[in-house]
C-alpha cells in the first residue's frame, strides 16, 4: 500500500459526506445505497465513522459529472477513466467524482428498481417470461401507455409480480418540478422537443420541461435512465432504433461493426448513414458500491496499491462477495488505525444500574406498571387509527391503547400480536404518541404527550419533559419522528417539525419549519410520521403516503390494506 | 466461395476516445497517470522512455520488460481510476 506523500489523512474520525447528485443509472435509494456500503469497508476495519450530511460543506463531497466536469482533471467517455477522488483537506481535497458517461450498475448489468405495480417496489428481474417470451430488459409489450415494465420473478405469467421501469413518463428527478412528469412536446428556446434533450446544458445531463413550455414556466426535472437507453455517443440516453440501417445492413440487435474496439453500439434512428446518431449498448455496467469503496479510500489517503487483488489497485475488476484486502486494510490502519472496539454496541451500558428503574430529572420515583391483561382474540385489524406506528429493530411495531402488534419485515409472514406494551417496556402509559430507533445507538425514544422515555435494552431513562429536548412549552404532544443521518431526527408535531441532534439533546436552530413546505404532497397535519424501509410514511386517519428517498410521494395507500395486509 | 468478410471501420462521430497510435496512447497514459515527469520533459520525445513504462510495468505488477509489448498495451487500455499512480 501507498499513503500520499507527508502522510494526508483527516485530522478527526467523524468523517461527513454529502451526495450532490446522482446518476440516471440506478434509483437514488440503491446509489446512496452503494455509497453507505462503500464506507463500511473502511468504518469496519478503523475507528472512523461517517455521517451522511444532506445540506453545506461535507469533508467528502460526492458528485457524477462527465468529461470536463469544473476540476482539471476532465473523464474520457464511456470506459477508461471510471472515477477520480482527492487525498484529505479542505475544499476539493476529499471529494469524490464518478464519470456518469459510465454505466453504472452493481457490476452485473442493469440494476432496475421498479416503481408502482403490486412488486413493493422490488428489483427487476433479468431475465423475465411473458407471454412465454424471455426479455432482458424493460419492455412496454402488452401495454397500450408505452409505460416501461418489468416483472420482478422469473416468471411474470406464473407469478404475475411486476412494476414500472424508471421513465420520464412516470417521474423526473431533481431540478425544481418536485419529481413530476415530462410534458411532450414542451417548448424550449423557441424550439419544441418530443424526449429529453440535453440542449442548453454544459453537463451533457438529460432534461425535460414538465409543463408545456419551459420558456413561460422555467419547471423541469432531470430523465432518469432507461435501462435500454444507449450510453454515450452522440445521443447518450436515447433508446436504439431497432432496425436501424448501417452501411446497407438491417440490424436488429447491438453491433460491434465498423469499430475497432469491438464494443457494441447502436443506431438510434432508423438509418445510421443518414442521422450519425448513435452510442454504445448497455452492458455489464460497472459497480458503484466498488469504485466507490476505491475512490473512498483516496479520500482517506490512501495512493494506489501495487497488489492486483487489493481494493487500492488502480485497475477495475469486479469481484462476486468483496472483502477487503490485507494490503488495503494495513494501509489504512497506518493512517487511522485499528478497530478497537465495536462502534455500534447494540446495548450499550450508558445508565449503569441494575435497578431496571431509574429516576426522572425531578428524582420522582417512577411507578411499574402492572402488565395489563391482553386478549389474544384482539384483532389489528379491528383498529381504526393506531396511535402510533414505527419500525423497532426492522419491524413495523403498531401500537393502540396499552398493546402493539409486529410485523416482521417478511411481510408475508402476517402479524405478530397482541402484545401488552408493559410486558416488554414497563414503565410506558398506555398511550404512545410517536416512537423511533436511534440506529447508531439503538435506544428506543417513546413520547407520550409532553413526556418522554428512552429504553436501552431493559434499562429506561424518564419520563422527562420534551421540554428539555427543546421543544416549545406550547407543543402537547409530539406526532412522529424520521431519523436523519446518524445523530438527527426530525420531531413533528401539529403543522411544523423540530430537528434534534440526538448526541447532545439538543434542538438544531433554525426550527421549526413548516411540514408541508419541506415534505411536498403529504398531508400537512399528519397524526403519525415515521420511516420502515428507507421510505417515510405520513399517516392521516386511514391512509397513508409513502414519500421516497427523492421526497416524492410514490404511494398513497391505507393502513390496514396495504400495510397490515387486512 | 465465401469471401473474406472485411470489417470498415468508421469514426464515429463524438467518440471521445479517438483512433490513437499505441504510440500516442502509451504516452498520453504515462504522462497522465505520472510515470513522465511532464513538467522537467524536454520537448516532444517520440519515443517512450523505457524506465517510464518499468515503472508502470512493475506499479502494475506486469513483466518489466521496459518495452510497449502487447500485454502492456492492453493494461492502458483497461477501465481504471484516474488518480495518478505516481505522485507528480
Amino acid at each position: 500500500y501507498a499513503t500520499f506523500e507527508g502522510d494526508l489523512k483527516w485530522d478527526h474520525n467523524d468523517v461527513t459526506y454529502r451526495v450532490l447528485n446522482y446518476s440516471p443509472d440506478m434509483d437514488s435509494f440503491v446509489i446512496d445505497d452503494a455509497f453507505v456500503r462503500a464506507f463500511r469497508v473502511w468504518s469496519d476495519v478503523t475507528p472512523l465513522t461517517f455521517t451522511r450530511l444532506f445540506d453545506g460543506i461535507a469533508d467528502i463531497m460526492i458528485s457524477f459529472g462527465k468529461t470536463d466536469h469544473g476540476d482539471f482533471y476532465p473523464f474520457d467517455g464511456k470506459d477508461g477513466l471510471l472515477a477520480h477522488a482527492y487525498p484529505p483537506g479542505e475544499g476539493v481535497q476529499g471529494d469524490a467524482h464518478f464519470d456518469d458517461d459510465e454505466f453504472w450498475t452493481l457490476g452485473k448489468g442493469p440494476v432496475v428498481k421498479t416503481l408502482y405495480g403490486n412488486a413493493e417496489g422490488a428489483m427487476c428481474h433479468f431475465p423475465f417470461r411473458f407471454q412465454n417470451k424471455p426479455y432482458k430488459h424493460c419492455t412496454s409489450e402488452g401495454r397500450l401507455d408505452d409505460l416501461p415494465w418489468c416483472a420482478t420473478t422469473a416468471d411474470y405469467d406464473k407469478d404475475k409480480k411486476y412494476g414500472f421501469c424508471p421513465s420520464e413518463l412516470l417521474y423526473t428527478f431533481g431540478g425544481n418540478a418536485n419529481g413530476e412528469k415530462c410534458v411532450f412536446p414542451f417548448t424550449f428556446l423557441g424550439m419544441e422537443y418530443d424526449s429529453c434533450t440535453s440542449e442548453g446544458r454544459s453537463d451533457g445531463f438529460r432534461w425535460c420541461a414538465t409543463t408545456k413550455s419551459f420558456d413561460e414556466d422555467k419547471k423541469y426535472g432531470f430523465c432518469p435512465g432507461r435501462d435500454t437507453a444507449v450510453i454515450g455517443g452522440n445521443s447518450d440516453g436515447e433508446l436504439c432504433h431497432f432496425p436501424f440501417i448501417f452501411q446497407d445492413k438491417e440490424y436488429d440487435s447491438c453491433t460491434s461493426e465498423g469499430r475497432g474496439d469491438g464494443k457494441l453500439w447502436c443506431s438510434t434512428t432508423a438509418n445510421y448513414g443518414q442521422d450519425k446518431k448513435w452510442g454504445l449498448c448497455p452492458d455489464r455496467g460497472y459497480s458503484l458500491f466498488l469504485v466507490a469503496a476505491h475512490e473512498f479510500g483516496h479520500a482517506l489517503g490512501l495512493e494506489h496499491s501495487t497488489i492486483k487483488e487489493a481494493l487500492m489497485y488502480p485497475m477495475y475488476s469486479y469481484v462476486e462477495n468483496f472483502s477487503l484486502h490485507k494490503d488495503d486494510i494495513e494501509g489504512i490502519q497506518y493512517l487511522y488505525g485499528s478497530n478497537t472496539g465495536p462502534k455500534l454496541t447494540p446495548n450499550p451500558p450508558i445508565y449503569p444500574t441494575t435497578d431496571p428503574i431509574v429516576t426522572d430529572s425531578t428524582d420522582r420515583p417512577t411507578e411499574t406498571t402492572t402488565p395489563l391483561p391482553v386478549d389474544p382474540s384482539q384483532d389489528a385489524c379491528t383498529v381504526t387509527i393506531f396511535d402510533s406506528i414505527t419500525a423497532i429493530n426492522g419491524e413495523l411495531h403498531f401500537f393502540k391503547n396499552g398493546i402493539y402488534w409486529r410485523m416482521p419485515s417478511k411481510s408475508n409472514a402476517g402479524v405478530k400480536g397482541p402484545h401488552a406494551i408493559s410486558e416488554k417496556w414497563p414503565q410506558l402509559p398506555a398511550v404512545i404518541d410517536t416512537a423511533f430507533e436511534d440506529t447508531v445507538t439503538k435506544k428506543i425514544y417513546f413520547f407520550s404527550g409532553t413526556k418522554f422515555w428512552v429504553y436501552t435494552g431493559q434499562n429506561v431513562m424518564g419520563p422527562r419533559s420534551i421540554e428539555k429536548l427543546g421543544l416549545p412549552p406550547s407543543i402537547q404532544k409530539v406526532e412522529g419522528a424520521l431519523q436523519r443521518g446518524k445523530d438527527k431526527v426530525l420531531l413533528f408535531s401539529g403543522d411544523s417539525y423540530w430537528r434534534l441532534n440526538i448526541k447532545d439533546q439538543k434542538m438544531d436552530k433554525g426550527y421549526p419549519k413548516y411540514t408541508d413546505v419541506a415534505f411536498g404532497g403529504v398531508p400537512y397535519k399528519a397524526h403519525d410520521v415515521f420511516q420502515y424501509k428507507g421510505n417515510s410514511y405520513f399517516c392521516q386517519d386511514r391512509s397513508y403516503w409513502r414519500m421516497n428517498s427523492r421526497r416524492q410521494v410514490d404511494r398513497v395507500g391505507n393502513v390496514k390494506n396495504d400495510i397490515l395486509k387486512c | 466461395w465465401s469471401l473474406p468478410i472485411k470489417s470498415v471501420f468508421v469514426d464515429f462521430p463524438g467518440d471521445i476516445i479517438k483512433n490513437m497510435t499505441d504510440i500516442e496512447l502509451a504516452d498520453n497514459y504515462l504522462k497522465k497517470f505520472g510515470y513522465i515527469d511532464i513538467q522537467r520533459r524536454s520537448g516532444l520525445d517520440s519515443v517512450i522512455s523505457t524506465k517510464a513504462l518499468k515503472k508502470m510495468q512493475k506499479q502494475l505488477g506486469l513483466k518489466e520488460t521496459g518495452e510497449l509489448d502487447k500485454t502492456t498495451l492492453e493494461a492502458m487500455k483497461q477501465p481504471r481510476c484516474g488518480v495518478p499512480d505516481v505522485a507528480n
